[in-house]
């Protein structure tokens, strides 16, 4: 590291430490910015909060590794439709970068709150906005529950995949159960759709063009 | 293979562990928090060309003599990587999901003479 002292490998001479420094600092973002297929680094104007960032990685399988030649994306839901009760919202995700891939596993995870009087049923719909005013829906899953908590739903991912837009809209149906039928007064809020346990979707995608998994590999 | 050392001018593997706080992308990369950015320096005279470093065998090393005597060199050899590993990286992307991935061939974990 002397000043007379010649690079090793080109004969130069060798840059001063901190010279050397910035030049490790920016091959860095080059690399990172490579190896994630990235131009440039991503400007985060909607950051999901801490609290339902920390909840959400606990839920996925801790220390689970990355699936091979895949990616595993976590999407947090923003709620349009009626605050009136959350059983009848539709949950946006905005899945740009999963676009571009093939997905081949979806789960949407709900929070129930702990006040649930009885059996709860749930419907998820695809609501795709279609020529006319009304679009139309497409039924994803059915489920059951007495528990409240989260849940995790499975979803077909070929119900998932196709739309040419980066924006996917779930629609949410439910209603309280009494035996068989639907009870008559339905509570307000069944499912918590804002706050910190606010729904959101776990996809497992992987590059869609052939080959590029064995590039990638190599 | 060796570490760098300043007066080492043999072909080995030079050390930087780089903090993503550095470079100020510590808003997008939930984890780790930053990674070993190593790299290869180092010359490879011709008696080591070919050898793979720490990995060498006897047979290397008998290959590495025969060649040390041979008076014509064949060509120059680099000092190159021979051992990389994956780097599994937690970022949010510009829609503000988490996206977990593995990126292939990340860290250097060796060097040796091409």
């Amino acid at each position: 590291q002397g000043a007379g002292a010649a690079c090793p490998s080109c004969g130069g001479p060798t840059p001063a430490p901190q010279a050397e420094r910035a030049l490790v600092l920016e091959l860095a973002k080059q690399q990172i910015l490579e190896g994630l297929h990235l131009t440039s680094r991503p400007r985060i104007t909607h950051p999901p909060p801490q609290a339902a960032l920390a909840r959400a990685l606990r839920r996925l399988q801790p220390g689970s590794v990355a699936p091979a030649n895949g990616e595993e994306v976590i999407s947090f839901a923003t709620t349009t439709g009626p605050s009136t009760s959350a059983c009848s919202s539709v949950l946006t995700f905005h899945l740009s970068t999963a676009q571009s891939h093939h997905l081949y596993h979806a789960r949407l995870w709900l929070h129930v709150f702990p006040t649930l009087p009885g059996t709860l049923f749930l419907r998820i719909f695809r609501w795709s906005p279609g020529s006319g005013h009304q679009g139309s829906r497409t039924l994803l899953a059915e489920h059951q529950t007495t528990a409240p908590g989260w849940h995790a739903l499975t979803l077909p991912s070929s119900g998932l995949r196709g739309e040419e837009s980066p924006v996917l809209k779930l629609q949410l149906n439910c209603r309280l159960l009494e035996g068989n039928t639907t009870s008559a007064q339905q509570p307000r809020q069944l499912l918590d759709t804002a706050g910190d346990q606010r729904p959101f979707l776990e996809l497992k995608i992987r590059p869609s063009e052939p080959g590029a998994g064995r590039a990638r590999r190599r | 293979t060796p570490t760098c050392e300043p007066e080492t001018p043999l072909c080995c593997r030079r050390d930087h562990y780089v903090d993503f706080q550095e470079l100020g992308w510590r808003d997008w990369i939930l984890q780790p928090e930053g990674y070993q950015l190593n790299y290869c320096s180092g010359q490879c005279p011709p008696h080591l060309a070919g050898s793979p470093g720490i990995a060498a065998s006897f047979h290397s090393a008998v290959f590495s003599l025969l060649k040390a005597n041979n008076p014509w060199p064949l060509g120059t050899s680099c000092c190159v990587p021979t051992a990389r590993r994956p780097l599994s990286l937690l970022y949010l992307d510009r829609d503000g999901n988490v996206v977990k991935t593995d990126v292939p061939d990340m860290v250097v974990e060796a060097c040796g003479c091409s």
